[in-house]
């Protein structure tokens, strides 16, 4: 119920539409498309409040992987700090060397947030991000600096 | 199916496209078909990597994040007609935008097949390496492409577990096709219980608490355990249930419950603040008026013994007090 401010109306406005519905091969089983739907939400079983040991099977699988957490930093749905200490802990429990220090990255002059790497040199590694002035939708909010981070995200070079 | 899939005209588009896109269902379990809209890179869509958006909720759809996010068009307030996103993420990668789980947005589930009522975790994980599975069945060209599992919000929860499901099936030879290659997730809700705590912190330095209010919680952290970290000495989550839709239900009459409940609830959630973004100021007062009454009054199913803040709202009223 709280999306308010971000298109939705029109977003579902256009997607119902029959001939959208047509061109997206929607099927006819399919009820009127909403952005979220509030059964499901209410009836979903949250088996994880808390998913250091997801991440930590992640880590003892030794299947070398990388992982981008960003945050937007002026998001109170899911704040930049909650998750800054989820991995400070995660990566202080298991002692994951810090390979780059925090320190800001910018898009264009300006800065674009802060980053830290933690990298176990056994192909995981963990990329931690704030995006200054971004909300939980990132990409909406700071669209250009979204799209740098998430390309050097993919082709592994510094943000 | 993979030209059966092929989206060939878009009504609404006011300029011309430069890659190619598909739409249609993925196979999860038996009657779970999953919808998916993939759009091709922009790039080099031949070497570019395969990325999975998933949205949060959990119950939100993955096309409202390629419609109002990341993906290559939005639309206008028409709701008719759409306009070119210049920051898409297909700039550079092939993105599958995923309607997960079952149910959600166009995805849609065959109860003749699967009367399963039951929505988790460990469903939701099963049901996208399936559909992964069958997407490169319809798109073999994308066997062994450079692979990321992303997502935003509760994809905190989708994204890790996914991925854990996906490394399971790579090292036990069941996925060999898959080259996972690695992870990301935006304002995730990695942990509910650190979420809290830090709401807390974020709520006093933000402006949205009194110091009165921040100054109260001192009794309700453990003074004597020694640890540098902030949130296991003033651990407020403790003292309140997390339910699955965000709220936070005191355990109990004690100030504690009830002061950290209250703080971390009411003022910082069910305020007329746009949660998504503190400095946002949003323009559709009636809309908001309306959505943050329903926001409340689900909420209040949650919190017996509680103020009822819910039944003070008028829907009707745009006095934003």
């Amino acid at each position: 119920g709280g999306l308010l401010c971000y298109g939705n109306d029109q977003a579902a406005s256009w997607l119902n539409l029959a001939d959208v519905r047509s061109a997206l091969h929607v099927s006819s089983a399919a009820g009127n498309w909403e952005a979220c739907n509030d059964t499901i939400n209410g009836a979903y079983v949250q088996q994880h409040n808390d998913t250091t040991s997801v991440f930590q099977h992640i880590l003892d699988s030794q299947y070398p992987l990388r992982v981008l957490i960003y945050n937007g930093d002026v998001d109170q749905a899911c704040n930049y700090l909650g998750d800054q200490w989820f991995i400070e802990a995660f990566a202080q429990t298991n002692k994951l060397p810090v390979t780059k220090a925090r320190a800001d990255w910018r898009y264009m002059t300006q800065i674009a947030g802060y980053a830290k790497k933690f990298d176990n040199q056994n192909g995981f590694s963990i990329d931690l991000l704030t995006v200054k002035g971004a909300g939980h939708m990132v990409p909406t909010d700071r669209p250009g600096p979204a799209l740098q981070m998430m390309v050097n995200f993919f082709r592994n070079q510094d943000y | 199916r993979k030209q059966a899939d092929r989206v060939w005209n878009l009504p609404g588009l006011t300029y011309g496209l430069n890659f190619k896109q598909y739409s249609g269902y993925l196979n999860g379990v038996s009657g779970n078909y999953l919808h998916y809209w993939f759009v091709e890179s922009q790039g080099n869509p031949s070497t570019d990597p395969l990325v999975l958006w998933l949205t949060g909720g959990p119950g939100c759809s993955g096309l409202m994040a390629m419609l109002l996010e990341l993906g290559p068009f939005h639309p206008n307030p028409d709701g008719k007609t759409l306009f070119e996103n210049v920051y898409s993420w297909n700039k550079a990668a092939n993105v599958i935008f995923l309607e997960s789980p079952r149910g959600v947005g166009f995805s849609v589930q065959d109860q003749s097949l699967n009367n399963d009522t039951i929505w988790d975790d460990e469903r939701t994980a099963t049901d996208t390496y399936l559909a992964l599975k069958d997407f490169l069945t319809v798109f073999p060209e994308y066997i062994n492409r450079p692979f990321f599992v992303t997502g935003e919000s509760y994809g905190g929860v989708y994204v890790p577990t996914i991925t854990s499901l996906l490394i399971d099936k790579i090292q036990s030879g069941d996925f060999p096709q898959l080259n996972l290659v690695g992870m990301s997730i935006g304002n995730g809700e990695l942990s509910a219980v650190q979420q809290f705590n830090s709401a807390i912190m974020m709520g006093y330095f933000h402006g949205l608490f009194s110091k009165d209010n921040f100054d109260s919680l001192q009794q309700c952290c453990n003074q004597t355990k020694s640890s540098s970290q902030w949130f296991e000495y003033c651990n407020f989550a403790q003292y309140i249930h997390l339910g699955s839709d965000g709220s936070a239900i005191p355990n109990d009459n004690s100030f504690c419950a009830t002061q950290t409940a209250y703080l971390g609830q009411q003022i910082f959630w069910d305020s007329l603040n746009n949660v998504y973004n503190i400095y946002q100021d949003c323009y559709q007062q009636d809309v908001r008026a309306f959505g943050s009454r329903m926001t409340i009054q689900n909420k209040k199913k949650h919190m017996k013994g509680f103020i009822d803040q819910g039944n003070k709202v008028s829907v009707s009223s745009t006095d934003s007090q």
